[in-house]
């Protein structure tokens, strides 16, 4: 269950954001629903963070009214009634699929942690095996 | 240096010079270990050198050296370039210039995170257990095997020590523990934040350690078990624990 790095990835992408009515954060919030989506959900049974993940976003989604700031953003009028007064994010803020500070290179977070195949590029080089993984560190003296 | 294998072994080692982290038929991972220059016995890494091998004939990666060194940690590969392969199935991204740099390897689903961190460098890795390759009886990579048993230091032991014929020794404990904790550190790398206060004074290797759990919270596959509780070696030892050092 992936469910961590999806929560690491939005981490990263909200950090230097104000929380609110404001594309950049509605945008993290999609990002953070793709990824999540992407898992599959047998892998997660039983995982009280992927469960409670999966109920939270379409609840900040709605509280945020995301689906109308967007609207707004892709339809600008001259009336707009939400200020996008958020800091830059670390990315840009404006680029759907940015990794967190990738300097505008390829995406690779959700394609490393994806079961979906990413768009383009050759399935030749998609990675098919087993998603158990494991971690190795070394620091300090 | 600190290791955690894949494993989840915890060690404390010497291994000074040259090491093999990992290798495969994928890829090749070593570090280089130098002595600590006040004698303290302690060594660091001061060198990490990491070879991509070819992969479906150079379409997903071609042959690339990485290698990072005290005071010098790359963006690109030796060539100069970024990525690998026809369809770029490597990538360097520099997440924290100086400072984090990471190697994305898709068709293996491989992410390794090299950190310099003061004028050391620090390692950790996340891939697909399919693809870590025991060598056997003579295997000699630290993440699979371990450090070999001569070159381990009992690092609790050193801790516990109230003997030492430093006076200040017991001061200096408390003071590592407290600045170890304050930056929100725990379980073994608390300990192990401790142990290089002491064995070196160098305020770097606390910002090393808290580097390495927040790689192991990021790309470990049970990190929020691992770490559920939240304790130190100290908690449950024989010897004098971090609350009877605090003085409750």
């Amino acid at each position: 269950c992936d469910i961590l790095w999806c929560s690491y990835q939005y981490e990263a992408d909200t950090d230097p954001l104000d929380p609110g009515p404001y594309p950049d954060f509605c945008r993290a919030l999609q990002r953070y629903q793709r990824c999540v989506d992407r898992i599959s959900p047998g892998s997660c049974r039983g995982d009280l963070h992927y469960h409670s993940t999966k109920t939270v976003i379409p609840d900040l989604q709605r509280n945020y009214e995301c689906e109308r700031v967007l609207r707004e953003e892709n339809n600008p009028g001259p009336t707009r009634a939400v200020e996008t007064t958020t800091r830059p994010s670390r990315n840009g803020g404006d680029n759907d699929s940015d990794s967190p500070g990738t300097n505008g290179r390829p995406p690779f977070f959700p394609d490393i942690l994806s079961d979906a195949p990413e768009t383009g590029g050759s399935q030749r080089c998609q990675y098919t095996g087993s998603r158990s993984f494991r971690h190795c560190g070394l620091f300090g003296d | 240096p600190h290791l955690r294998t894949f494993d989840d072994l915890f060690q404390t080692c010497k291994v000074a010079g040259a090491w093999p982290l990992i290798y495969n038929d994928y890829l090749t991972a070593q570090v280089t270990n130098v002595p600590l220059v006040h004698g303290s016995g302690a060594t660091a890494t001061n060198k990490l050198t990491v070879i991509i091998k070819p992969f479906r004939d150079g379409e997903c990666a071609q042959r690339k050296l990485y290698q990072a060194t005290a005071g010098n940690l790359p963006t690109t590969f030796d060539d100069g370039t970024i990525t690998s392969g026809r369809e770029e199935g490597v990538v360097i991204i520099e997440v924290i210039p100086g400072e984090h740099v990471e190697i994305h390897i898709r068709y293996i689903a491989t992410l390794i995170v090299i950190r310099q961190v003061g004028r050391y460098i620090t390692f950790a890795v996340r891939m697909p257990e399919e693809l870590i390759q025991y060598q056997g009886a003579e295997d000699m990579q630290l993440c699979v095997k371990g450090c070999p048993v001569s070159e381990q230091i009992d690092y609790a032991t050193f801790l516990s020590q109230t003997t030492r014929a430093d006076r200040n020794y017991k001061e200096l404990r408390v003071d590592a523990i407290a600045k170890c904790r304050k930056a929100k550190i725990y379980d073994e790398y608390l300990d192990s934040c401790v142990f290089d206060l002491l064995t070196t004074g160098d305020a770097n290797f606390t910002q090393a350690a808290k580097s390495a759990l927040t790689d192991v919270n990021r790309l470990h596959p049970n990190a929020s078990f691992l770490f559920k509780n939240r304790t130190s070696v100290f908690e449950n030892a024989s010897f004098p624990g971090y609350r009877d050092i605090e003085g409750g």
